[in-house]
């Protein structure tokens, strides 16, 4: 989890592209 | 299908199956072609302007591009049905795995096949524009990719389908349930031939679809090589400036 935290924060998310 | 429902019964799962895939691309693939018809070609003294970069700083801002893509890229994959069911594990190794290749099959909306450019940072840009990154090889490999890809005259939803079914190969390494993306790529590719089937496209199709995956592997694998060299050469830029979830995908 650490190693990839962006992505899975991306991934926890329920951000539109918009949003990025 | 799993063989027992009955064609009606599959052909509107597959029809249901594109049309979601189909929705969450047009929704997420960052540039509407139509917007990008307006857009002109850089002029000479803005290509030199780009030659003219210190190699770090132009492989900076491609990173950045890549990266602003890649988000994209995430949200598309959150919106195919069945992938946030996976296991974070396996969501994660297969956005690793295929968020760059996603990219290049989305590159043919974005390139311009008459005149061999493509939209970078604000104007259509041709493999000159390139130079200082100091990979030629690297990015004419792209460019014949994306002309190649252009040269299938792909429909927004077969381009979604075939990016989806790129995203659900079950063959990366590190997935803890293969079975489970072996399932959901079969399934969006038999929607992707049910699709091609429907618009009435050459039967070749999807076997010239199917030979592109390994074409999107080498270049990958020649993106990894090239990052690594320059990270030798200039390990301080790649670890202060360059963007987080590049290093997180492609420098950890």
């Amino acid at each position: 989890k650490e190693k990839h935290k962006i992505l899975h924060q991306l991934l926890q998310n329920s951000t539109s592209p918009g949003d990025l | 299908s799993n063989g027992d429902a009955s064609p009606t019964a599959t052909t509107a799962a597959h029809d249901h199956l594109a049309q979601i895939i189909s929705k969450s691309h047009l929704e997420t693939c960052q540039y509407l072609r139509e917007e990008l018809q307006e857009m002109s070609c850089f002029l000479q003294e803005e290509v030199e302007k780009f030659q003219n970069k210190p190699q770090e700083a132009m492989w900076q801002l491609c990173a950045v591009k890549i990266t602003d893509a890649i988000q994209y890229v995430v949200e598309f994959a959150k919106r195919i049905d069945g992938f946030m069911n996976l296991c974070q594990n396996d969501q994660i190794v297969l956005l690793k795995a295929g968020s760059l290749e996603v990219i290049l099959v989305r590159m043919c909306r974005v390139f311009d096949p008459q005149n061999n450019t493509v939209y970078f940072d604000g104007k259509f840009a041709g493999p000159d524009v390139f130079k200082s990154l100091g990979c030629d090889d690297l990015i004419a490999s792209v460019f014949d990719f994306a002309k190649s890809m252009c040269s299938l005259h792909l429909e927004e939803e077969e381009i979604a389908l075939f990016s989806a079914s790129v995203l659900l190969s079950a063959d990366r390494s590190w997935l803890r349930d293969k079975l489970q993306v072996e399932r959901l790529q079969q399934k969006t590719e038999s929607a992707l031939q049910h699709v091609l089937q429907k618009n009435h496209r050459d039967d070749g199709l999807f076997e010239k679809l199917r030979t592109k995956v390994s074409a999107l592997r080498s270049l990958c694998a020649l993106h990894s090589q090239k990052l690594s060299a320059f990270r030798a050469v200039y390990p301080d830029t790649v670890r202060t400036l360059f963007p987080p979830l590049y290093k997180e995908l492609f420098a950890a």
